[in-house]
């Protein structure tokens, strides 16, 4: 464990905490993406397939367990929970997450570190999550402006990300035989797709102002 | 042990 990905795992879970809270607090989810939610659950259910097979730390599975349940905790809400329910703004988001399913886990079949079924799945949840904002960042456009909390729950989970790439140039420096091709490369693409919120939303800091994203 | 696993991220 290196400071990088510690500080990289607190911002993401510090992203689940922003966005249960925005549920929780205001008990709308308007402005966030039931399908982002969907595709994290599916992505974090795909990569812990060894969560009771494989013990790396108490760290570990502790963090595990908190992304499945949260995730999974989230879907419930928007699907579920009468008051948040209603706030689901169906007609925003629309975009055909059912694709990214599919292309990322046909990816997966031809590009993995072994063809078993546990590196297959893992491939899949990685390609994944790397694309699994697109539904979020369209409905945002969509929505024009943003809520604080919003705001913030896709900021941070999109940091999250980068800081593991800095995770992977140390470990890429300090330990002889990493290399992780697979990860280090979907995490750029998952970082960069985040680039103009990034920019809009340090606009929005820096002048004060309301996050807007253009149309 | 950690490092040694594969998968060691989360």
């Amino acid at each position: 464990m290196n400071i990088f990905r510690l500080a990289g795992d607190m911002t993401h879970l510090l992203s689940i905490l922003v966005l249960l809270l925005k549920i929780y607090a205001t008990k709308s989810c308007s402005g966030v993406s039931r399908k982002t939610q969907e595709l994290y659950a599916i992505v974090f259910l795909a990569r812990y397939l060894d969560l009771f097979t494989d013990f790396i730390s108490v760290y570990n599975t502790f963090m595990k367990i908190v992304f499945i349940a949260s995730s999974l905790a989230i879907v419930w809400c928007i699907r579920v929970h009468p008051m948040v329910k209603r706030s689901y703004d169906k007609d925003l988001d629309t975009f055909r997450h059912y694709l990214l399913v599919a292309a990322s886990f046909l990816l997966a079949l031809f590009l993995h570190e072994k063809f078993t079924f546990l590196e297959i799945f893992w491939a899949f949840s990685i390609y994944l999550e790397a694309v699994a904002i697109l539904p979020q960042l369209v409905l945002l456009q969509r929505s024009g402006n943003v809520d604080n909390l919003t705001g913030q729950y896709v900021f941070f989970l999109g940091a999250y990300r980068g800081l593991y790439i800095l995770n992977w140039i140390y470990r890429y420096l300090t330990e002889p035989r990493f290399t992780r091709w697979i990860a280090c490369v979907s995490g750029v693409v998952q970082t960069a797709l985040y680039a103009d919120f990034f920019y809009y939303y340090f606009i929005s800091w820096k002048n004060n102002s309301k996050l807007k994203l253009p149309a | 042990a950690e490092d040694g696993k594969y998968h060691d991220e989360l």
